[in-house]
């Protein structure tokens, strides 16, 4: 879950 | 009632050397446990984690957890005003809006002192999961910056790839291909040429060099760097500042498409 929460922070590398 | 002092000041003028580029505006955030910050750079690519511990600090006072926002630009003015030896105390009233920065030289014969308005800015905090990376490089900080440096003439972006032989930086671009590979040197006689690679398991990653580049801003803050590889994952570099904490860039690595 935090996993996720964190790399949704990368959003604009993806 | 906020308020830190720092006997080796210049740290946190390197510290935000080595970030004003990549941030522009950011929430320092205090606690009992230390002064740390937390933010994404502009383009929301890469992410940026400092942390200094309250003990690394010669006094250290924290009555409430507060954040203060600053502009980094701003901040790093006011720091260019201290000389390299002096003392820096910062401090902050609870509900103040503004924090004030003193400098001491070492002779107490000159002390000064600026006031930065402090600014609204909304971050979610949120927490940096713990990797078990599948390999972790330790070179030389400047060994890196140098490799960043070079690399970045030839290409835009570097596959790092890590094996138990050593870990291979290569680049190409117009100007044709570039292949660095720095070996595991842990028996190098002079402790700040080691090299080390903790491997699990092979890995190969490509990250754009811009944001390596940046990051080696860091350098004059630590000796050695550490970069923590894991597929599909952000490289974490890793930045240790000598007895006061770390200052860390996760980078998003390019997914082939």
């Amino acid at each position: 879950k935090q996993a996720q929460e964190f790399l949704k922070r990368f959003y604009n590398a993806y | 009632m906020f308020e830190a002092r720092l006997v080796q000041g210049n740290l946190l003028k390197k510290v935000v050397d080595a970030v004003k580029d990549l941030v522009t505006d950011a929430n320092f955030d205090c606690s009992s446990s230390g002064f740390t910050l937390q933010a994404m750079d502009n383009s929301h690519v890469s992410l940026v984690s400092l942390s200094l511990r309250s003990d690394g600090f010669e006094h250290f006072r924290c009555d409430r957890n507060m954040s203060m926002g600053m502009s980094l630009g701003n901040l790093a003015k006011i720091l260019k005003c201290a000389g390299n030896d002096d003392i820096v105390t910062m401090k902050a009233a609870d509900d103040g809006d503004t924090v004030t920065f003193m400098f001491e030289s070492p002779k107490e014969d000159r002390v000064s002192d600026f006031e930065l308005k402090l600014m609204d800015i909304d971050s979610e905090h949120l927490g940096i999961p713990d990797t078990d990376y599948a390999a972790t490089v330790t070179l030389p900080a400047a060994e890196y910056q140098r490799i960043c440096r070079d690399l970045s003439s030839i290409g835009d972006t570097v596959v790092i790839s890590a094996t138990k032989d050593g870990v291979k930086f290569s680049s190409s671009g117009d100007v044709g291909t570039a292949n660095i590979t720095v070996r595991q040197n842990t028996t190098a006689d002079k402790k700040e040429e080691q090299v080390s690679i903790d491997l699990k398991e092979p890995v190969a990653l490509t990250f754009a060099l811009r944001y390596l580049n940046s990051f080696a801003k860091a350098t004059p803050l630590a000796s050695h760097v550490s970069l923590s590889m894991a597929r599909d994952l952000p490289v974490m570099v890793d930045y240790q500042i000598s007895d006061m904490g770390h200052l860390r860039f996760y980078l998003a690595p390019k997914i082939e498409d």
